[in-house]
């Protein structure tokens, strides 16, 4: 770093006399005092001289915080050294806090200072990471962001007006410090994104939902992580607590924030592994707070009775976009205009493969997107001629011709994963809900195999008996599969191939009676 | 059909990493200011000890059925938290108001003599916060006198 | 990779919004009112 001769023992010397005056003369919550002494030290040293000192000086105190740390590790397990280390911390953010704050008039040298120290710490970090291998500590830096975000969102005029850069700043550097970067920082980080001040600024307070796409961007970072330990399902201790802190913070984000679930949830599908049952029906049964369930076991409920139904839900992804390549996009609405080309259909399996290797052969998000388009389209075909979906108006269509080809035409795990983008769209009262609740029975009630209704069953199934929550959509079709006779549920073999079985559906059958 | 996928090496890294800093999990406490008084320290109490506050601890209802001695103690020792906030509220709704200057609670004891712009004369109870000042945990005595 | 989502140390059925008072991913239950920083009135900050 060529730091000036001097510069390491002078930061030093004025980070020690900056943490006692933070101890004395001020309160947890205010060093104003403090800092008015301080600042006149600091400008007298050069510290404030140009962006390139203050850089070196941030960097020295932080680096001497994290020191301590491994220091104080050779002298006691990490509660011991906690206090001290984290006086030192506190009292270099609040530091930094008060020169953003005091800066210059404008916001612009405020927000700059700030992503500068963000910089530094996420720098160091990433090298103490790959320095210190397994003896990696977060708890400072994890204490480092914390208290700066803290102190940045006190009820301060001059905060409120960089409010927005400052939500920005913290994502930014949250998402270059994701779990797959930083795997030794990831329990921190999640303890960042799961703060309760953090999901309040970022989901409730920032206005016109700003910071939605900010924070759904953190929660695909721990979903990727996540997804190849979740994928295999034998959790060992270390990401059983990652994956049970995850659902904490999904559970409060459900209770409070479903728009937020409702709004990203296409996102977030494309992120959960298949097999990850409840996350995945954790994510699918928010639905919009000022909406209503009507209760899914009401006897005779249809849902062309529900208002709801005839509306789309909300869409933030642009689905056609994410159907690549651009020559199977544009084969794909050829053939849903004109039923051709006619290879289209022998072709589409080809398309939506990537590997031979059993477990990982289809493009997920690639069959997700695609389920999800035709569908939409198919909606406003059957919209745009005055008609709502019924059995009738679906049937005998291109789009129905996509459907049934990949019922028919993809393998076991190819067909499992298309039932499951079908499925995934079975969530609150909504014209999706609704169509695709059809497709599914559509496709139970006309295929000429029995595998494909039990592999139906089966996808169904696997849903419904996990623990709670379950989405409404889910249990609706279901009900009506087992409750209609037009599907001759009961008389399929699968039904009855073992006893336990056999209770399973029943006591399925009873409960939703 | 989804079988197990093997882990690739980078996931086997990953994996070391996470398991290494597992050791040294955030504490709750690590996201919350440090405490002058009382600091946070988890302490493990025999199991059959209630683990997790109360529900609705942190509600009006709540401090409105602890005793006057015990907000006096919150509102002092918990300085900028919700608990100070709440035991001020119930303070105050049990008719004690809080001099900003002397930073002393006070109550009437009886209706006042003279009241004008400056001052209401009467005799009040108040809370002694020069005892308080000292902030001795033990032998700590709350004292009211009556102040004409 | 089922839990029972009841048990995961959160009230579900609160009507009141739950992350005022969440105790983070690995907290057991709601954080303590003395634990919940507090915009107070300036006079308080008595120290």
């Amino acid at each position: 770093y060529d730091d000036p001769q001097g510069l390491v023992e002078k930061s030093e010397i004025l980070l020690r006399e900056w943490v006692r005056l933070y101890a004395t003369q001020g309160s947890p919550k205010d060093s104003s005092k403090a800092f008015s002494s301080f600042i006149h030290e600091l400008n007298s040293s050069g510290i404030l001289k140009n962006d390139d000192v203050i850089t070196r000086f941030f960097r020295i105190c932080v680096q001497c915080c994290i020191n301590q740390v491994y220091q104080g590790l050779q002298a006691g397990p990490m509660n011991l050294i906690r206090s001290k280390c984290y006086q030192s911390v506190d009292a270099l953010v609040r530091l930094v806090a008060l020169l953003i704050r005091h800066i210059g008039d404008s916001p612009t040298p405020k927000v700059n200072l700030m992503n500068k120290f963000l910089g530094i710490v996420a720098g160091i970090l990433i090298q103490e990471h790959e320095l210190q291998k397994t003896d990696f500590q977060q708890l400072p830096f994890h204490r480092m962001f914390m208290m700066l975000f803290y102190d940045l969102n006190t009820q301060d005029q001059v905060f409120e007006t960089i409010s927005m850069q400052i939500l920005t700043g913290f994502s930014n550097t949250l998402h270059i410090l994701n779990p797959i970067k930083v795997p030794g920082f990831a329990y921190a980080w999640l303890e960042i994104i799961g703060n309760r001040l953090f999901i309040a600024r970022m989901l409730a307070l920032a206005s016109e939902q700003k910071c939605w796409a900010m924070y759904c961007q953190l929660i695909l970072d721990l979903f990727r992580f996540l997804f190849p330990f979740l994928r295999n399902a034998e959790l060992a201790k270390p990401v059983a607590t990652l994956y049970r802190g995850t659902l904490r913070v999904l559970l409060v984000i459900l209770h409070d924030f479903p728009d937020f679930l409702c709004d990203y949830c296409y996102h977030f599908l494309d992120a959960i592994p298949p097999n990850c049952i409840q996350m995945r029906n954790l994510v699918l049964s928010a639905f919009p707070r000022n909406m209503r369930l009507p209760d899914p076991f009401t006897a005779n409920l249809k849902f062309e009775m529900l208002a709801d139904t005839a509306m789309p839900p909300r869409i933030l992804s642009n689905v056609g976009a994410m159907i690549q390549p651009a020559s199977f996009k544009k084969d794909l609405d050829s053939y849903l205009k004109a039923r051709g080309p006619v290879t289209f259909l022998s072709e589409l399996r080809t398309n939506l493969q990537v590997t031979n290797e059993p477990g990982t052969r289809y493009n997920i998000p690639l069959i997700n997107a695609l389920v999800l388009y035709v569908g939409s389209q198919h909606i406003q075909v059957i919209r745009s001629r005055n008609q709502t979906p019924n059995m009738s108006t679906i049937a005998h269509t291109s789009h129905m011709d996509i459907f049934q080809n990949l019922a028919v035409d993809l393998d076991t795990e190819g067909r499992y994963l298309f039932l499951n983008a079908l499925a995934n769209q079975l969530r609150f009262p909504s014209s999706h809900t609704h169509y695709f609740s059809l497709v599914i029975l559509y496709l139970f009630a006309h295929s000429n195999t029995e595998d494909v209704q039990e592999q139906i069953t089966r996808v169904l199934l696997e849903r419904l008996v996990v623990n709670r929550p379950h989405p409404w959509g889910l249990l609706v079709t279901f009900i009506e599969l087992i409750k209609n006779p037009t599907y001759k549920f009961w008389q399929h073999e699968f039904v009855h191939c073992a006893p336990e079985v056999e209770k399973l559906f029943e006591s399925v059958a009873r409960s939703c009676m | 059909p989804m079988g197990p996928v093997p882990l690739g090496k980078d996931h086997q890294h990953q994996f070391q990493m996470l398991e290494a800093s597992s050791y040294h999990m955030p504490l709750p406490s690590d996201s919350e200011r440090m405490r002058q008084f009382l600091p946070r320290n988890p302490f493990p109490t025999p199991h059959y000890y209630p683990q997790n506050p109360l529900t609705n601890s942190d509600t009006l209802e709540f401090f409105q059925r602890l005793s006057i001695e015990t907000l006096f103690f919150i509102f002092y020792y918990l300085e900028g938290t919700k608990a100070q906030y709440l035991a001020a509220k119930v303070l105050k709704k049990q008719s004690w108001r809080f001099h900003t200057k002397y930073m002393m609670w006070f109550q009437r004891h009886e209706e006042p003599k003279v009241i004008n712009e400056e001052y209401e004369q009467g005799t009040y109870i108040y809370f002694d916060i020069e005892k308080w000042g000292q902030r001795k945990k033990d032998g700590f005595v709350f004292e009211y006198r009556y102040l004409e | 990779l089922g839990f029972d989502l009841t048990a995961l140390g959160l009230n579900l059925n609160a009507t009141d919004s739950l992350y005022p008072s969440f105790g983070g991913p690995w907290g057991e239950g709601p954080v303590r009112a003395e634990d919940i920083e507090y915009q107070v009135p300036q006079e308080y900050n008595i120290s």
